[in-house]
């Protein structure tokens, strides 16, 4: 339960960050 | 309704409760193993003390009657410091947001909020590829047109270049020349008619 | 030390306090008797080194986990961030344990410049189109108006 939590409040922290760079890749590679 | 204090977790990396036990079985190993030590010092002592009548097993009595009074205060004051740390120092104020989700306050947006931004994007992007291809039509008409109208310039400088052809021979305009040259053919005949007439 | 690091120095202290203070020399002797009638300074001289011992252990310890979890840091930085929150009062945003509500926050920036991008490009490309579509319908004109010249001339002609 316990690394289930650090699991998941970790990737709360990083994966937005992770999430945006593709997105904003995603969103160049149409503005190109 | 055990609080996974994962606000905290996500800040400190690990959560509270777990750091706290750690302590806890930290300092019981610590308590446990020093009164370990402490009885063996006093069994060594008691062994180099000659005619002592006091055996191991009376020691470990007295051992065993100290630890249990002093765990029993150690877990009411170990409680004590954990609520303390749990309320006080490991802990995410309700009212603080940690830096990374910032965006959470600047940018509140619903699911339908959402929905309709992303459908506006679609038809804008839509609208940008039909606006894209009418444009290339268009300058596929223009370069179709100038073709076109090369074509007919041509067309015109043809029968510009008839009639210019027509007023180096003389003949100005070319309709009467023409009814001109259609009159003289018709004399022509006539006189051509006569004379045959006359050879006759 | 920040007020987080001095609190939680403040109350691990507290709580060695309390615990040597009920773990008292008295308690000690009282519990082994037999011996401190026999030995009373060597039992004292043991009760000392005792206590001496697990402060240093269970400071130890406790150095141990602020160096592991990185803490003077950590104390540090939510210092500074409660600090900036003080002057509100509502309960602040947490994560709703949906994972794509949540990012829909972290994206909506991002879709919101490329909107403008988007709006941007349509503008220039509609104001783009226009001044083709101008030209094109200049070029039709032109080429019927070419087209009557040349009737009218083939009409002459003819």
């Amino acid at each position: 339960f316990d690394e289930l939590i650090v699991e998941t409040a970790a990737r709360r922290k990083q994966w937005p960050k992770k999430i945006l760079v593709h997105a904003i890749q995603a969103m160049k590679a149409e503005q190109n | 309704s055990v609080d996974p204090m994962a606000y905290e977790a996500q800040f400190f990396g690990f959560t509270p409760q777990t750091c706290l036990l750690r302590v806890y079985i930290a300092f019981q190993d610590y308590l446990f193993e020093m009164m370990l030590v402490v009885e063996g010092v006093i069994l060594k002592k008691l062994d180099g003390i000659p005619g002592c009548n006091i055996s191991p097993s009376q020691i470990r009595k007295c051992t065993e009657k100290f630890l249990l009074f002093m765990k029993e205060h150690f877990d009411k004051l170990f409680g004590k410091m954990e609520e303390m740390l749990l309320q006080l120092v490991l802990n995410i104020p309700k009212n603080v947001l940690l830096p990374e989700d910032r965006v959470q306050e600047q940018y509140p947006c619903s699911r339908e909020q959402f929905q309709a931004l992303q459908e506006e994007l679609r038809q804008l992007q839509q609208q940008c590829r039909a606006e894209g291809a009418a444009g290339q039509a268009l300058r596929a008409e223009l370069e179709e047109q100038k073709v076109v109208r090369a074509e007919l310039e041509k067309i015109l400088e043809w029968f510009d270049g008839l009639e210019s052809v027509c007023r180096e021979h003389g003949t100005g305009n070319f309709k009467e020349s023409f009814a001109f040259l259609t009159q003289n053919s018709k004399k022509l005949q006539e006189v051509l008619k006569d004379v045959e007439e006359k050879s006759k | 030390g920040s007020g987080g690091a001095r609190l939680f120095a403040a109350v691990v202290d507290t709580f060695l306090e309390k615990l040597v203070a009920a773990g008292s020399y008295q308690r000690f002797a009282n519990c082994y008797r037999c011996f401190y009638d026999l030995q009373p300074q060597l039992t004292r001289s043991i009760y000392d080194q005792f206590v001496s011992q697990l402060q240093a252990s269970i400071q130890e310890e406790i150095q141990e986990v602020k160096n592991e979890g990185n803490l003077e840091r950590l104390f540090d930085s939510l210092d500074k961030i409660v600090e900036e929150a003080k002057e509100r009062e509502e309960p602040a945003w947490r994560p709703s344990g949906i994972p794509e509500e949540d990012m829909r926050s972290a994206l909506l920036p991002h879709l919101l410049k490329h909107r403008s991008h988007l709006r941007r490009l349509l503008r220039d490309r509609q104001q783009d189109n226009s001044k083709v579509a101008q030209c094109v319908l200049a070029g039709r004109d032109r080429i019927a108006e070419l087209q009557q010249l040349i009737q009218d001339r083939q009409q002459a002609w003819q």
